[in-house]
């Protein structure tokens, strides 16, 4: 599951090139859309579909599913609805060997019950202490963690709920993202402090992904850069490409899933 | 007023910045936090009324107010609550000469509510198809401009009730945020697809912000980069600091508030 309630951090992004980079091991792939209104990871399925309707390239493509919000007029029977919607979704992408699930950045139920039942929570992190701040509160030198905040403990009243369901606790993961090339001051302030938070909030920290155009300039066509050597048409191949293609890849790693499971 | 359903795309760092060059500029300013639960805005400016407090630097600092989501089960009811509490604010900083509102990344009735109170409307956007979808469906080359999307429908309703009711339309002013330094490819491609949005949604294109690690990394300190002169143990100035400076103040003029206006 791609998780973390501070906007824009990478969340659908890292969704569609992991879901991809499983596809590509082999893997039997299921994607779930918890953000439905904004439906970035939907529809970067639906562009990568019609692409493939269109063209006849041979892409692996994901079973899908979107569980929408509830539009009822009472909370109680708002939240069962998205409860009874999300258990239908998954159990219909049981069969998978994986489900890519992505949630909004923001808080809502329906995020939360995703969480309960993520077995691996990767969230990415913007190298900003506006991110951080939706980990944990820090005093004002940038080096100590005073508290955790609103998304943290979220996280953690999810892996209660899975702990007194018997079920084993959620492998939390952050990712850094959008690491710039250049500023080596910023960089080390947040690495050390993401290693101080780690300890303190039970999370371990995986190697990131580089601020580069590559991650956003395929969305409309439905490709990865994953894809690219398959699309004939696509762009050149550069240092960048394989420098993105090796951080994909790593992160693959990070969450024990780079070898084919037979 | 700051709005994008997208998330990330700088709306609350926007929102400090531009607030405190309104203030810098001799203005009374007001600040509105409309995503109280991130609340990325209020921490900001808490961080910076904690400074001042404890070093006594002579910083301006606007009148504050957030409004939470309300917690009432009945959906009617709870947004009852939300636009009574919302008006409450408003009033309260009524004697300012500006209101700098920010608002969540996702939907919410808060910010429907707010959209419609909102003289100039500024949308941030990542330089990214990702975030263009929001604004509308592309094409698969994407060069054509399909259709409207969510975010760009929802501005179009609070545009319309606020016509109904007497009031002058809404300044939609779009900037382009985060860019990058080299990627001059996939900046051509969002430039004309911009320039196409901008005709058939109603909005104008302001020069945006570059990606520059002074943006991020004064956040717990409650500093601005517009701060810095004041600030003797700043960074020191630099060429990149002095281009965000010129970017904030070309933000200004765009919305036509350079001149202090007596
Ligand atoms: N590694 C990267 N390099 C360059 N741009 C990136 C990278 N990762 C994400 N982006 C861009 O950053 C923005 C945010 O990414 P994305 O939409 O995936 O985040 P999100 O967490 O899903 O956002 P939301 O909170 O709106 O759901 C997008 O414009 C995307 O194209
Ligand atoms: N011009 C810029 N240069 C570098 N980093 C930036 C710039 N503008 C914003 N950022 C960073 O991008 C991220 C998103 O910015 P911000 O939090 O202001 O966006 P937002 O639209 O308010 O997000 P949300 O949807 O979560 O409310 C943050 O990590 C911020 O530090
Ligand atoms: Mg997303
Ligand atoms: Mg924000």
């Amino acid at each position: 599951m791609l998780g973390n309630e501070k906007g824009g951090s990478g969340k659908s992004t890292t969704a569609m090139h992991l879901a991809v980079a499983l596809m590509k091991n082999g893997y039997r792939v299921g994607t779930l859309d918890l953000d439905a209104r904004q439906g970035t990871f939907s529809r970067y399925i639906d562009n990568r579909r019609s692409l493939v309707e269109e063209t006849g390239l041979p892409l692996p493509l994901p079973e899908h599913r979107r569980v929408f919000r509830s539009e009822a007029a009472a909370r109680a029977e708002a939240e069962a609805e998205e409860e009874t919607k999300l258990r239908t979704a998954l159990a219909e992408l049981g069969d998978r060997d994986f489900i890519v699930v992505d949630t909004p950045g923001s808080d809502s139920h329906l995020s939360r019950v995703g969480h309960t039942n993520a077995d691996t929570l990767i969230t990415p992190l913007n190298d900003s202490f506006l991110d951080i701040d939706l980990l944990a509160r820090i005093d004002r030198e940038g080096r100590k963690v005073l508290a955790p905040s609103v998304y943290s403990q979220m996280v953690w009243e999810q892996r209660q709920r899975r702990a007194l369901s018997g079920r084993p606790p959620i492998d939390w993961v952050v990712m850094r993202n959008r690491l710039g090339h250049v500023d080596a001051h910023n960089k080390r302030d947040i690495a050390r402090l993401l290693d101080q938070l780690a300890k303190r909030l039970g999370f371990r920290v995986a190697p990131g992904f580089g601020e580069r155009v590559i991650f956003r300039e395929l969305f409309h066509k439905g490709l990865t850069l994953l894809d690219l050597r398959a699309e004939r048409s696509g762009a050149p191949f550069s240092v960048s490409h394989a420098a993105a293609r090796q951080e994909v890849l790593a992160l693959l790693d990070a969450i024990g899933l780079s070898e084919r499971a037979e």
